[in-house]
């Protein structure tokens, strides 16, 4: 359902 | 924890606070406003939500810098994300608004209500079809939007009148992101400890710079529950008008949390 937040916090520290 | 609280604040800000003020003169000129004024309702709602999840995303890349954040399940993650990635943009806007002409920086200037006056009706060239046909000139489509607007200028300009530091409001957004009293949560007593944490850090914060008097003139964070919730009953209302815009026309990030 929050696939966008989900993948930002997935990523490292951008 | 005061450091890696503005230190965070610091590196997912889009633009310095000296540039901010450096710039706060530098106003749209009325060709300018115009332009913004002539656009469609829906093209200035798409703007708007453009620069907006921009700076939600700063904002998440500041949840993951805040010691703790990423020790949270990712759920409670994303429910405190949800619930205050605005109200953390709202207040971050005072760094970005100049309370003595009232206009905030937006797309590289600064600019007052009326910019963004096409939220909430047609623009110039819709009233003057209205005028030649001897309805009002200035028909307004989402009445309300204006008032979002007028509260949100009010509610910047009265965190203006604070003089907050950058580790002030850095510590403002924090606290307004690990709000244990979120409904939700699933390990609200880990947000809790965060919260204590950030209070107690806070708090050291403000004696040591005499400023222990901050905390009683702050708004209370009814009014930030209140912008937020009167943007989403006008984003309600620009639907209910658009009903055949694509949901595209939204950044993906936008849809997900409002």
């Amino acid at each position: 359902k929050h696939r966008i937040l989900h993948k930002l916090l997935q990523n490292g520290n951008s | 924890l005061t450091q890696n609280v503005l230190k965070s604040y610091l590196e997912t800000c889009a633009q310095r606070t000296e540039e901010l003020q450096r710039r706060r003169w530098e106003t749209f000129s009325s060709q300018e406003v115009c332009a913004y004024q002539r656009q469609s309702m829906a093209e200035m709602w798409q703007r708007c939500a453009g620069r907006l999840t921009e700076a939600i995303q700063q904002v998440v890349e500041f949840a993951k810098r805040l010691q703790g954040f990423m020790d949270l399940c990712q759920h409670d993650q994303i429910v405190l994300l949800k619930a205050g990635a605005l109200e953390v943009v709202l207040v971050g806007m005072c760094r970005a608004f100049n309370a003595d002409n009232r206009t905030v920086f937006f797309e590289g200037k600064y600019g007052g209500t009326e910019l963004f006056r096409a939220l909430g009706r047609a623009g110039d060239s819709g009233r003057g079809r209205g005028q030649a046909e001897g309805t009002a000139s200035d028909e307004e489509l989402l009445p309300g939007c204006h008032d979002l607007i007028s509260s949100i200028f009010d509610f910047a300009q009265s965190l203006c009148a604070l003089h907050c530091s950058d580790s002030e409001v850095a510590f403002l957004c924090a606290l307004v992101l690990l709000n244990a009293s979120r409904p939700w949560l699933q390990e609200q007593a880990k947000v809790a400890v965060l919260q204590g944490h950030l209070e107690v850090a806070f708090r050291l914060l403000l004696r040591r710079t005499q400023r222990e008097e901050l905390l009683a003139r702050l708004p209370p964070a009814g009014r930030l529950r209140a912008l937020c919730s009167q943007h989403l009953e006008q984003l309600q209302a620009f639907h209910r008008l658009h009903p055949g815009l694509l949901p595209a026309a939204f950044p993906p990030l936008y849809r997900e949390l409002f």
